[in-house]
């Protein structure tokens, strides 16, 4: 049967609603929207079949493919990595707050857990508390962690932990930053200078899950200075429904490889975007 | 209130050579396109909207000219219920912060002792955070730095001892301002913590603390924090990036309750009374 194009604009328009208030970011939803109106041009519905369940269906697909654009297995990755070369250099950068220290502690629990030895560096030699912060995760995980005084040039202490780490046949190198705003052009300068200086093998942007339309902002002007390779969008067990995560991936096109989900060090699964798709529509 | 500077912003009314119905529907689509990438709740967007509408279209303007008083209704409409601010007596007052993880509640503890130490109060700061790693740290480090007054207990882990303790010490200050741990609507067992010290240690003010990117989640957990506490006003953090502050504006819109601050940038100094006209010219920007 041929749709009825009222009744789809009125479903269309329940569906951006949906979508809006669930942090997907507006110039995503219009897009996402217009590719919707594509795929249903033309498109026959069978009898019987409700026309909302054709085009959340249609839906569903267009969001699987826009978070699965680029498949990504952290694991993998690192036991891959690991036989090329070691250290493996990891680069954790975002805007302030969004959960990037805490996730270090996470990823570094999850290392050693598959048996790979770990050291952290104190890249973030601004904020007050920064160092002390990272020394009790350190104590608390059995790891160890490479620090210069507050003030110190970032770039310098990632440097030292990577001799550090390579001298000792450390597996994996972890660097935190100080947490910066996409607006100020020095800092921005500065992970410039620390990315090109010490070459991370991956660099993870660490966004939260209840950012709103800023989300795509500051992703894009992130990837757009030092490319980063994936996302780990923190604080989901607030309950946002995650439209953020469609955001960032829509903007930067590099995969969400973790959720954070949780303050303590076991609160980091991997994405499942099926799960973050029902999630969204259901 | 500035009209001027809303003026800057809402030009197509101001240019507009008429104010007919044709106008006012392009023009409420536009603000509610603009309160949408702004954060907004989108259903408060949905009732911002509708009320623009039918008081432009239905309210003469009696004294003012037809564009400024469009401009009036849009202005009143996105702040209503908000009002212009706070005003804190500068006398013996607690002030206690509270909101989701990461906000900037520590850093903000202490960008407002500062403002009112340069205004010649007496303001003092307690690590009401037992939680987080370092969080005595963090607050200590910032609170010498700028002779702000402290008190904390790096190893106790009992937040409400550490307060009830450091207001007793504090007695001298006129303004303490308590830090308290991140936490969300979810998380039971904080909530819990954050009535009990609220019950224990009755602040004149409690703030809640939001990050101008925060999203839809918002005006919920706004109202939780509203139900559990009763908070006062709001505080909107790092407004030095490019996030317009809609979820916040929300949840002071679902509340009822002033926008008291504005932190937009990590340096101390970085904060400022909360300016309307400013405020609603870069949401519809
Ligand atoms: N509920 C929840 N809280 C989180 C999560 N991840 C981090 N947090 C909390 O968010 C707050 C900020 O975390 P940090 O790790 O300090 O964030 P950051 O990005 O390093 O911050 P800056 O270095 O200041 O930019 C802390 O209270 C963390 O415990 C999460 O997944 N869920
Ligand atoms: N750019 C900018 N950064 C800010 C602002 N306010 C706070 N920050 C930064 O945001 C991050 C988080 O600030 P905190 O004060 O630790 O936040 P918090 O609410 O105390 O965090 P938790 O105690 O973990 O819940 C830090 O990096 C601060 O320097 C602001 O107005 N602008
Ligand atoms: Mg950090
Ligand atoms: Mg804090």
């Amino acid at each position: 049967i041929i749709i009825d194009k009222k009744k789809l604009d009125g479903i269309l328009s329940e569906l951006e609603m949906i979508l809006l208030e669930s942090d997907v970011a507006f110039e995503v939803v219009e897009e996402i929207l217009e590719k919707l109106r594509e795929r249903l041009n033309g498109k026959r519905k069978k009898i019987g079949e409700k026309l909302s369940s054709l085009v959340i269906g249609e839906l569903k697909t267009i969001l699987l493919e826009i978070l699965g654009r680029e498949f990504f297995d952290f694991d993998e990755f690192i036991a891959e990595k690991i036989k090329e070369k070691k250290p493996v250099h990891i680069l954790f950068v975002g805007v302030n707050g969004t959960g990037k220290t805490t996730t270090i502690a996470k990823v570094a629990k999850r290392l050693l857990a598959n048996n790979y030895s770990v050291v952290i560096s104190a890249g973030d030699t601004f904020r007050a508390g920064a160092i002390e912060q990272l020394e009790v995760h350190a104590r608390n995980l059995g790891v160890r962690l490479i620090k210069h005084k507050l003030g110190a040039d970032p770039t310098a202490v990632i440097y030292d932990a990577l001799k550090h780490a390579k001298s000792r046949g450390i597996d994996v190198v972890l660097s935190d930053t100080a947490g910066r705003m996409h607006t100020k052009k020095n800092l921005i300068d500065q992970l410039e200078k620390i990315k090109r200086v010490t070459s991370p093998d991956l660099t993870i942007f660490v966004d939260e899950s209840i950012a709103g339309n800023d989300a795509i902002e500051r992703a894009r002007m992130f990837n757009e200075a030092i490319k980063i390779d994936g996302t780990i969008l923190t604080k989901m067990d607030a309950d946002p429904k995650g439209g953020t995560a469609i955001s960032i991936t829509y903007v930067t096109g590099k995969p969400i490889i973790f959720i954070g989900n949780g303050q303590g060090y076991d609160d980091l699964v991997k994405f499942d975007a099926k799960w973050l798709v029902e999630r969204l529509l259901d | 209130m500035a009209l001027s500077s809303l003026k800057d912003v809402i030009r197509k009314i101001t240019r507009a050579s008429s104010i007919d119905k044709a106008f006012v529907e392009e023009m409420v689509r536009d603000i509610q396109r603009a309160l949408i990438r702004a954060d907004v709740n989108v259903r408060q967007v949905k009732e911002i909207s509708d009320t623009i509408k039918k008081r432009a279209l239905n309210e003469s303007p009696k004294s003012l000219n037809p564009r400024e008083h469009i401009i009036r209704i849009v202005y009143e409409e996105i702040l209503k219920g908000v009002g212009e601010g706070i005003e804190i007596p500068l006398k013996k007052t607690k002030i206690m912060l509270v909101g989701l993880q990461g906000s900037g509640k520590t850093t903000t503890a202490v960008k407002i002792a500062k403002y009112y130490k340069d205004r010649g109060v007496k303001t003092a700061v307690i690590a009401g955070d037992a939680y987080r790693p370092a969080a005595y740290h963090q607050l200590k480090q910032l609170a010498e730095r700028y002779g702000i007054g402290f008190y904390g207990e790096e190893n106790e882990r009992d937040a409400i001892k550490i307060v009830k303790k450091g207001v007793k010490e504090l007695k001298n200050y006129d303004m303490i301002i308590i830090d308290t741990a991140g936490r969300h609507a979810l998380e039971d067992e904080l909530i819990e913590e954050m009535k009990r010290m609220a019950n224990e240690i009755k602040p004149d003010y409690k703030f809640l603390v939001l990050d101008s990117a925060i999203g839809q989640l918002a005006s919920k957990q706004a109202e939780a924090f509203n139900s559990a506490i009763g908070i006062d006003g709001i505080i909107i953090t790092k407004f030095d990036g490019t996030a317009k502050g809609g979820g916040a504006l929300s949840a002071a819109r679902q509340i009822g309750i002033p926008i008291a601050f504005i932190g937009n940038g990590e340096k101390i100094e970085d904060i400022e009374k909360f300016d309307p006209a400013g405020f609603v010219s870069r949401l519809l920007g």
